[in-house]
């Protein structure tokens, strides 16, 4: 008596609750339930501390996805596109890294691959002038692929050490849009084999479950190699990212904390899982 | 037309003679999953599935007791889809789509999170109003994003719309200022593009704010992606709280995005749907109906 072999229907409620209204979504959830459950001694189950801590624990196991450290130096010039929907703070984030790469003693080189909407080109480049980076960039309506093939070639004639591309804000289930993307992603690899060398997907954190299909749906397009996560400085959690680490296994690099320059912080698991379930 | 989960819960009750206890705890369970995978609320989920429940399992006691004896000629399984699309049509609430037009100078302030769709939005609005041979101004009022002020005219230029902006000043001069001008204009219509911002951001609620009591607008609208998770109603409650919405856009519905969070937003706020944002161009603007986007939410 006074041993609970599985964990109370308050307390589960209470799991479920955290989880659901955090985005982690039903598969997700109720695999890390599960794992809570296998992980627990069987007097701990009705000790609702020692259960939150293995909850926290378990979303840590399924954040950490074996990924090597990035690298920034494994090729020159390292070239990064980045990519995802409408909104989700592509510009922005590469307007951030600009600086943070710069500050790093890198020399970065931008290019505006969004050649369709409305300033696009314009937004970028204020973002390069706070960075003092250069950028190159087209016409409006020139095809992309084209705009960033000179920008690689440029970086690597003049010495560059990273390229950081911008595209347009596509949704996934644009079949023409996704397509354009590949062809971006194949042009990058004739201008210098190994291009691009990281594909890095944003994922705009107040995303619900629609996140798990971008992921799946890029990553088939340009073979996404890690994400970055927006606007965590919202009320939004971000949870949708567990379960896209543990089907997809993409490490998270950055997250936005903010639209100024320095609102970008490498990602880390621990205090990721400790705000998610706060 | 009947959406794949709803199809789901036919099959469920196929060969089934009545509505049992059990066969309706067993639907409700795939729907409930099915409503949470389209981003619905947790809490508007447990309300809807609370609900339905107790309505089938209403019809089940008066069956048994002989009551309603004609019911029994309805199939158990379209019965039971009968009331889970009476109580989402409920919750999608009465249509009620468009604009308040004022007798002089109609005003709409267009608000909401980062990335949302405003300013794109705005930019459809003044052609859909244009198309009504009304004679809108946009005011660009997003003094913090780069190039928000040159995003704003690149799209007044396309639709040959004026574009109100002043150099320097704040958010709450601007657009009172934007009125003095569209007067003089002769424009009807003046919309106000504010930047996006958070729901827990004092200082830019308070920017909002101070929009609102210098202009008084006729519609606050709000602008919500359809990608949006279960922040959705902390989001459309603390703007509805704070600065008051008297309805919203959702945006992105061109994508393959569930939207439960319209049926979440509309539940919370009350307040009702008015368009739909169907892509980027500006002709991609719809007025909401309730019937595509509950089978679509509903999988
Ligand atoms: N609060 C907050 N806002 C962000 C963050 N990252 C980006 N934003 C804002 O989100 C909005 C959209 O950012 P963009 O960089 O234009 O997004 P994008 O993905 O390039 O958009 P498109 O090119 O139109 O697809 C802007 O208002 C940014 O300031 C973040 O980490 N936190
Ligand atoms: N596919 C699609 N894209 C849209 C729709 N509405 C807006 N967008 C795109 O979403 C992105 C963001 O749109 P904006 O109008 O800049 O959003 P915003 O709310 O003004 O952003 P901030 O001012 O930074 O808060 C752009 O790439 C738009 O083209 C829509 O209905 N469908
Ligand atoms: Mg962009
Ligand atoms: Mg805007």
């Amino acid at each position: 008596f006074g041993q609970a072999k599985t964990i109370d229907d308050d307390l589960l409620g209470d799991l479920e609750e955290a989880l659901f209204t955090a985005d982690i979504g039903v598969r997700t959830s109720q695999k890390l339930v599960d794992m809570v459950h296998d992980s627990l001694g069987k007097k701990d189950m009705d000790r609702p501390d020692k259960v939150w801590a293995a909850l926290k624990d378990q979303i840590r196991a399924l954040l950490d996805v074996g990924a090597p450290p990035l690298d920034l130096d494994r090729a020159k010039p390292l070239v990064i596109m980045v990519v995802g929907v409408n909104g989700a703070g592509k510009t922005t984030s590469i307007g951030k890294l600009a600086k943070r790469y710069t500050e790093a003693g890198k020399k970065v080189l931008l290019a505006a691959g969004d050649t369709f909407r409305a300033a696009a080109v314009e937004q970028l480049e204020v973002w390069a002038d706070r960075a003092g980076v250069p950028v190159v960039k087209g016409s409006s309506g020139q095809d992309p692929s084209s705009v960033i093939f000179e920008a690689i070639e440029r970086a690597e004639r003049e010495g560059y050490d990273v390229c950081i591309a911008d595209t347009a804000g596509r949704l996934q289930a644009k079949v023409e849009l996704m397509d354009e993307l590949a062809k971006v992603h194949r042009v990058s690899g004739k201008a210098l084999a190994g291009a691009p060398h990281e594909v890095w997907l944003v994922l705009d954190s107040t995303n619900g479950q629609n996140a798990i299909s971008q992921a799946k749906v890029f990553t088939e397009a340009v073979a996404v190699t890690g994400l970055v996560l927006t606007k965590l400085d919202g009320t939004a959690k971000g949870g949708v990212i567990i379960g896209i680490s543990d089907e997809m296994r993409l490490p998270v690099r950055y997250i936005g904390i903010g639209e100024k320059v320095e609102d970008l912080r490498a990602f880390d698991a621990d205090a990721f899982a400790e705000a998610l379930l706060a | 037309t009947i959406s794949k989960g709803f199809r789901t819960v036919k099959h469920r009750f196929q060969g089934k003679r009545e509505l049992t206890e059990d066969n309706i705890t067993e639907a409700l369970r795939d729907i409930r999953i099915s409503l949470l995978e389209a981003d619905v609320d947790f809490k508007v989920v447990r309300g809807f599935i609370g609900r339905v429940k107790e309505k089938a399992l209403g019809e089940v006691v008066q069956i048994s007791a002989g009551h309603g004896a004609d019911r029994q000629e309805v199939k158990p399984g379209d019965h039971f889809i009968k009331i889970c699309q009476d109580e989402l049509e409920a919750l999608m609430g009465p249509v009620d789509t468009g604009l308040n037009f004022s007798a002089g100078i109609t005003t709409v302030m267009m608000i909401g999170l980062q990335g949302a769709g405003k300013t794109t939005t705005t930019g459809k609005l003044a052609q859909w109003l244009t198309d009504q041979g009304r004679r809108p101004m946009l005011v660009a009022a997003d003094i913090y994003r780069p190039a928000a002020i040159q995003q704003l005219r690149v799209l007044g230029e396309r639709l040959d719309v004026p574009v109100y902006h002043e150099e320097g000043k704040q958010p709450p001069e601007i657009c009172k200022n934007a009125l003095g001008y569209a007067k003089s204009r002769g424009r009807d219509v003046v919309l106000f593009d504010t930047a996006g911002r958070l729901a827990i951001d004092e200082q830019l609620m308070g920017e909002l704010g101070e929009i609102k009591r210098l202009t008084k607008p006729d519609n606050v609208m709000l602008v919500v992606d359809a990608m949006i998770g279960q922040d959705a109603v902390r989001t459309a409650a603390s703007f509805d709280e704070r600065i008051g919405i008297d309805g919203f856009i959702m945006t992105k519905l061109d994508g393959d995005a569930r939207g439960g969070a319209a049926l979440s937003i509309k539940a919370v706020t009350g307040k009702p749907i008015k368009f739909l944002g169907m892509g980027e161009t500006l002709d991609a603007l719809e007025e909401f109906r309730p019937e595509g986007l509950a089978s679509r939410i509903m999988g």
